[in-house]
């Protein structure tokens, strides 16, 4: 009854609120973590720290070169038709404004396509925003992360997108954005979702709207580390069953949510099992990825770096979209993998977790890997509201529940276990 | 993402064996 002697252990026994506590102290501590930053690095000491505390101490450090990119002054005022304060916050990699900013006229687009049809000399010299009314994240976020891009080449001067939201109270968005080496870099930056409305009200009535964008940003490289931690298997202790999420995060919020959460069931898992002297047959390996949030550098550097050892890896996990209630996993792999997922996943009814939605893509670090053919799942989770709070000011420990975190831990930990211990390899 | 509707080959790819070490972790 290994399931559930790890949950009653979890939600009822020694470790119950342990997950939350936990993030608590280390959010509390340390705050927003972007990459490259010495605060980053302070807090991967402490991961670090709190595992040997645990008594568990088989931990490398992997370093690599990361973005380094810091927010500055930002300021966006409507000048026409009438004066008002935009709140903005500025793409990821954004390049400054000169120091007077730019103003100019805005001409607002809703996709690509509208964006591609209209002549280079109506879009020259002007700010475009992008205005997609959020779907899914997956249909919007290119908007993000490829409109100063789309906008330059067709001669803006900047561009603005409407934050990647289903919700919000005048709240604004960050996230990454990539610029091409082949046209020209323009600054660009997220507003609300009100703010855009109302831009666009004005545009569709046929008023010129007038913005002056201030931005002023620095960026430069430094160096940062993946942080791996193996609980040995006893039988295979070369096989690899990864839990993972990632320790940066945005520089906005304190990134309790996006991915305090997934970070810390990823941390537990090999704490929970050592506690309670469970060792499965095959190694537990849980990495906390750096640099997500500015294009999965720690991921890339991670599978180019053990490329050649890949054939190891049996499952890799990921929770990177909300530690809320588990409802079960997103996973990847070939059929008999996904028969071999579900049927574990039947274990997990009475909590409502058994749950498998296929995805050629589940995650995002682990998608780096899974793509080259390593089977691997991401959690699925009540996340409904997990994009009100993504990338902004409002991802704070407020956002988290010591119930739903304990379920998840749990979750994380038994399933983590089974898959490790099972005597059959998941296929590829 | 679409919720996997059914498994139905399952029972066919997966032997009783396995089947049953995984429900013994219950």
């Amino acid at each position: 009854d290994v399931k559930e002697e790890i949950f009653r252990y979890v939600t009822e026994g020694d470790f119950k609120s342990k997950t939350y506590d936990e993030l608590a102290k280390f959010v509390d501590k340390f705050g927003a973590r972007p990459s490259g930053s010495q605060v980053l690095e302070d807090s991967i000491d402490y991961m670090i720290q709190i595992t040997k505390d645990e008594d568990i101490n088989d931990i490398v450090t992997e370093e690599l070169e990361v973005p380094h990119w810091i927010r500055e002054q930002e300021k966006i005022t409507m000048l026409e038709p009438r004066s008002k304060h935009i709140a903005v916050l500025g793409l990821g990699k954004s390049v400054s404004t000169p120091p007077e900013g730019i103003t100019a006229e805005v001409i607002v687009f809703s996709n690509f396509d509208q964006l591609a049809e209209t002549p280079r000399q109506d879009i020259d010299g002007k700010i475009v925003l992008f205005d997609p009314i959020f779907t899914t994240y997956a249909e919007t976020v290119v908007y993000r992360s490829q409109g100063a891009v789309k906008a330059a080449e067709k001669g803006a001067t900047a561009s603005l997108v409407r934050s990647i939201a289903p919700f919000s109270i005048n709240t604004p968005h960050t996230g990454s954005q990539y610029y091409s080496d082949s046209v020209p870099k323009i600054p660009t930056a997220a507003i609300t979702l009100e703010d855009a409305d109302l831009i666009r009200r004005f545009y569709d009535r046929g008023e010129k709207v007038v913005l002056n964008i201030k931005m002023t940003s620095s960026y430069e490289t430094k160096i940062s580390r993946n942080t791996i931690i193996d609980y040995k298997g006893i039988e295979n202790p070369e096989k690899l069953v990864i839990v993972s999420g990632h320790i940066d995060s945005w520089d906005v919020g304190q990134g309790a949510m996006d991915d305090g959460g997934g970070l810390f069931i990823s941390w537990a898992a090999p704490v929970i099992l050592k506690r309670l002297n469970l060792r499965p047959k095959r190694t537990i390996r849980s990495i906390f990825w750096t640099a997500e949030e500015l294009g999965l550098i720690g991921a890339y550097d991670y599978e180019e770096r053990h490329r050649n050892e890949s054939n190891n890896i049996n499952f890799i996990m990921e929770s990177d979209e909300g530690t809320f209630s588990p409802l079960g996993l997103v996973v990847a792999g070939n059929e008999e993998a996904r028969c071999i997922i579900a049927e574990i996943l039947k274990l997990f009814e009475s909590i409502n977790a058994s749950t498998l939605v296929e995805s050629d893509s589940p995650g995002s670090d682990i998608a780096v890997i899974v793509k080259t053919g390593i089977p691997g799942a991401s959690l699925h989770n009540a996340n409904e509201k997990y994009f009100w709070f993504h990338h902004t000011e409002g991802d704070t420990m407020n956002v988290e529940s010591p119930e739903e975190l304990d379920l998840c831990a749990a979750f994380w930990t038994a399933v983590s276990y089974i898959i490790a211990d099972i005597s059959s390899d998941i296929p590829r | 993402k679409s919720v996997a509707k059914s498994l139905n080959k399952c029972q066919t790819l997966l032997s009783d064996d396995l089947i049953n070490e995984i429900a013994s972790y219950k």
